[in-house]
């Protein structure tokens, strides 16, 4: 922020926060063009980090130290950093999508991301209606077009997960069988269980039985 | 195979496999899981993975010890990248017997060694000659490591360095084998020559007899007690009365001190958290995979249960035709993905700057200790809280410990707290897009 302030050129992960994003963002629509939703979200992070800035050097300008002021900020300074880490996975998931050459892979996966960016701008809609980047209008478009995605990603769900390539014993779980045999496992797996391998349960004995009969 | 599931792999628009082979480093790698996981997969002693759910906390402990060894001396060091996977695969509800072994103190020694050293100690702890912990938090500090009280100061008559833990608070704390399996620690301690203090540095320091396992002179160690997850690694503590150790055992590579106590300062004072930085990458792959194993239970579960009918007389239908059930499940595994692309180019990131530091080029060390601090508390978070959406779309069984969810949760939300508790790691994140 301080750098920004003084007009310096920031790199690495941080450089998208040179653009001015001074243009509304009339390109978020119902299409859900993945490099328009980036833009917005990184435009939500420079605002909440200039945001914050101010905050904080206002308090120091009224003769607070710098951790004072941090300290009074400070949960406003976390959710801009998770901005800034949501921004991260976003470019780096559409960044990833654009080196797949399977055409079909890279279709599920667009509809995949799609649904990751929009889902967390909906999710934050706050911050969003804060700086004014979306009129209320964009926002039912938006709304529309995310639970659309969930049916183009349907189809391929199963396969989706069956990708990740986790053995039935890494999984160890009795309902995400590759087989879908649940109940069946379910059954088996209380068969092991030492609390039924006696008939009457040693308590049950011990103590229950004798308070019942008194 | 349960139909339903047979008529949505039918249905899918693209080749599973090309995309595990994206995920997971390419044909090659996948193929070479596959075959060690098949080499022993009929293997007798690996047949007890049910067994290890109802074990005891110091049953559990020596289960993994056991189970690790078993693993080590039919593999050999040369499949030691793949150890955790396949630990992981036989034993998912254990962890490794010593984990932090290599992923902190072997590659600690790695990094902050100087030649001489790294000759030294590095053939031992990548042998497994010894087995060795980390020491840095104590029990009344924790992030702010200026407030550690830990204190080595030397004696240049003797040419050693003497450690002391001098209160209660300073006990060191690390819940990765520090109480009953290592015999040997990096510890992290305020130096002091000739009454000054020169800060925090790394020593590696022997704790138990490579003989017998028995506490070194002046060293205590044990387990503080019970936690709420990983109860097969222990939850170590230490306390070390006037330990003395050898000048060369301060790890060298940046900040020396020479015979006579003159000490000669590195260009580097963040190089001491790099092995940290490691392992956070290494926490944002876990919660990429944690999340993505929910996801495979919930969404084939959601395939399999059927329920309510959508139009009467229709009949039950799975549940994950059921908008609600898609809104939750798609919005963790569309998470995953994302946690994996971002883990990917993080790590690509952090060997290379690691890399880069080695060789004296320390610039990038800032920008990937903020984005790191960062993205292991946006993905540990997120892993927590899909990981609890996908055992509430698996409703009542999802409860059940042979779902394997309440499992993934547990292991899950406590690295939201262990290498940094989360909100303090994100305002790192916070205070370098400040200062920059």
């Amino acid at each position: 922020a301080r750098d920004i302030f003084q007009g310096k050129n920031l790199v690495g992960f941080v450089s998208y926060l040179n653009a001015n994003y001074t243009t509304e963002h009339q390109d978020v629509d119902s299409n859900l063009h993945l490099s328009a939703l980036l833009r917005l979200c990184q435009h939500r992070s420079k605002r909440m980090l200039l945001y914050i800035s101010e905050l904080v050097f206002e308090k120091i300008n009224s003769g607070s130290s710098l951790e004072q002021a941090f300290n009074m900020w400070s949960n406003e300074i976390k959710n801009m950093a998770v901005a800034v880490c949501q921004v991260y996975t976003m470019e780096k998931f559409i960044e990833a999508i654009g080196q797949i050459k399977e055409n079909c892979l890279a279709s599920v996966l667009t509809d995949v991301c799609k649904f990751y960016c929009v889902f967390n701008i909906v999710e934050n809609i706050g911050d969003f209606l804060q700086f004014n980047l979306l009129t209320q209008e964009q926002i039912k478009l938006l709304k529309t077009a995310m639970y659309n995605q969930l049916s183009k990603i349907r189809p391929s769900a199963v396969a989706l997960v069956d990708a990740f390539d986790f053995s039935d014993r890494l999984l160890h779980s009795a309902l995400g069988r590759y087989d879908g045999q649940v109940y069946q496992a379910l059954y088996d797996y209380a068969k092991l269980a030492p609390i039924n391998s006696k008939e009457v349960h040693d308590s049950c004995k011990e103590h229950l039985l004798p308070f019942l009969k008194e | 195979i349960h139909p339903n599931l047979i008529k949505e792999r039918k249905g899918a628009t693209f080749d599973p496999y090309t995309l595990t082979c994206l995920l997971w480093g390419g044909d090659e790698v996948v193929k070479h899981k596959r075959n060690l996981v098949a080499s022993l997969e009929n293997d007798p002693n690996l047949q007890d993975e049910n067994l290890s759910d109802f074990l005891s906390q110091e049953e559990k402990i020596d289960f993994a010890i056991k189970k690790t060894i078993y693993l080590f001396r039919k593999l050999g060091m040369n499949e030691r990248e793949y150890f955790m996977f396949l630990f992981q695969n036989f034993y998912p509800s254990q962890q490794l017997g010593f984990p932090l072994h290599f992923a902190m103190f072997a590659s600690t020694l790695k990094l902050l060694c100087n030649p001489e050293q790294a000759n030294y100690w590095l053939p031992k702890a990548f042998n497994l000659e010894i087995v060795g912990s980390y020491a840095q938090t104590e029990l009344g500090h924790g992030t702010f490591l200026k407030g550690l009280e830990t204190t080595a100061v030397y004696d240049p008559l003797n040419e050693e360095f003497v450690l002391n833990t001098p209160t209660i608070t300073s006990t060191k704390w690390w819940s990765g084998q520090l109480g009953k399996v290592a015999n040997y620690c990096i510890i992290i301690a305020q130096l002091y020559i000739k009454n000054k203090c020169y800060g925090n540095h790394p020593f590696v320091l022997q704790i138990r007899s490579l003989e017998d396992h028995s506490f070194m002179p002046g060293v205590i160690t044990g387990d503080i007690g019970p936690k709420m997850a990983l109860n097969s690694i222990d939850n170590g503590f230490m306390k070390l009365d006037n330990v003395r150790i050898p000048r060369n055992q301060l790890l060298m590579k940046y900040d020396q001190v020479l015979k006579d106590g003159t000490y000669i300062s590195g260009p580097n004072k963040k190089s001491m958290y790099a092995s940290m930085m490691t392992v956070r990458c290494a926490i944002i792959m876990a919660s990429a995979q944690s999340l993505a194993a929910a996801c495979t239970i919930a969404v084939r579960y959601s395939v399999v249960r059927q329920q309510s009918e959508a139009e009467q007389g229709a009949g039950e239908q799975s549940v994950l035709n059921f908008q609600t059930q898609q809104y939750r499940l798609f919005s963790a595994l569309s998470t995953t993905y994302a946690l994996f692309f971002a883990w990917k180019s993080v790590n690509e990131a952090c060997q290379q700057i690691l890399t880069d530091a080695a060789q004296g080029k320390t610039d990038q060390f800032l920008f990937l200790h903020s984005i790191l601090a960062g993205l292991k508390s946006q993905s540990t978070w997120l892993a927590t809280k899909y990981i609890q959406t996908c055992r509430e779309c698996c409703g009542g069984h999802g409860v059940s410990s042979a779902s394997g969810l309440p499992l993934l949760e547990s292991h899950t939300a406590v690295s939201c707290t262990y290498e940094g508790d989360n909100t303090v790691m994100i305002l790192q994140t916070g205070k370098f897009l400040l200062k920059c």
